[in-house]
């Protein structure tokens, strides 16, 4: 899987 | 951080004060959603924790924590203070029907299968659907209050502002995020027939009365 970027939304 | 996604978050946390003041202010929880307030609880508590594995900023870290202790409050004062109050003859959304698919769905389609991202995912559709039973409610008991309508309105607005977010950060960031967009348009999606009620009702000053 590709790698996930952090969720930095609300 | 741009102006639409802080007038976005502004507007979400409008609305639960417009709700948690509703309540406690007419000491009531007549025309509110129980159903849709435990969901926007699983909502926020799946999606957020990630506050005990990642930092963004102490802004997403105090919003976050207010979402959710907000949440809890909201069932608190419904389910135990005010239960007396509680319209559950109205509100019998059964809400299995839209957790277990949005699960389901959250397992098929996500970005990693990893626990902590399988639960952003499912709460973000969930989040997208969790409205369905106040909507129900208001359905059912064919008119809202005034206070009610403005809290409604407000939490629509936060995700339609996040729509505009999400097009100026593609633009500007070539940032974007399918799963959040796609559940973000249907969220908005299913509050257009209420914002339409809101605008040409409700603004006018009258009631939010539906059709019989």
């Amino acid at each position: 899987a590709a790698p996930v970027e952090e969720h930095d939304e609300l | 951080m741009n102006i639409f996604r802080l007038l976005g978050d502004l507007s979400h946390l409008l609305a639960i004060i417009i709700l948690l003041l509703k309540i406690w202010k007419s000491r009531s929880c007549a025309g509110i959603s129980g159903k849709s307030q435990i969901l926007f609880s699983v909502v926020y508590t799946t999606r957020y924790l990630d506050l005990l594995t990642t930092h963004v900023s102490p802004y997403n870290t105090v919003m976050k924590l207010v979402f959710i202790f907000t949440s809890y409050a909201t069932i608190y004062l419904m389910y135990v203070k005010f239960k007396a109050t509680y319209d559950h003859n109205h509100d019998t959304f059964r809400i299995e029907f839209l957790l277990i698919p949005t699960f389901i769905l959250a397992l098929l389609i996500n970005h990693e299968f990893t626990v902590l991202e399988v639960l952003w995912t499912f709460s973000i559709y969930l989040e997208s659907v969790a409205i369905l039973p106040q909507l129900f409610l208001v359905s059912k008991t064919r008119e809202a209050e005034s206070i009610t309508s403005h809290y409604l309105f407000a939490l629509g607005s936060y995700r339609a502002l996040y729509l505009l977010n999400w097009v100026y950060r593609y633009v500007v960031e070539s940032h974007y995020e399918l799963i959040a967009i796609i559940s973000g348009v249907v969220q908005t999606i299913l509050y257009c027939d209420f914002f339409y009620l809101y605008i040409t009702k409700v603004l006018k000053g009258k009631k939010l009365q539906l059709p019989a």
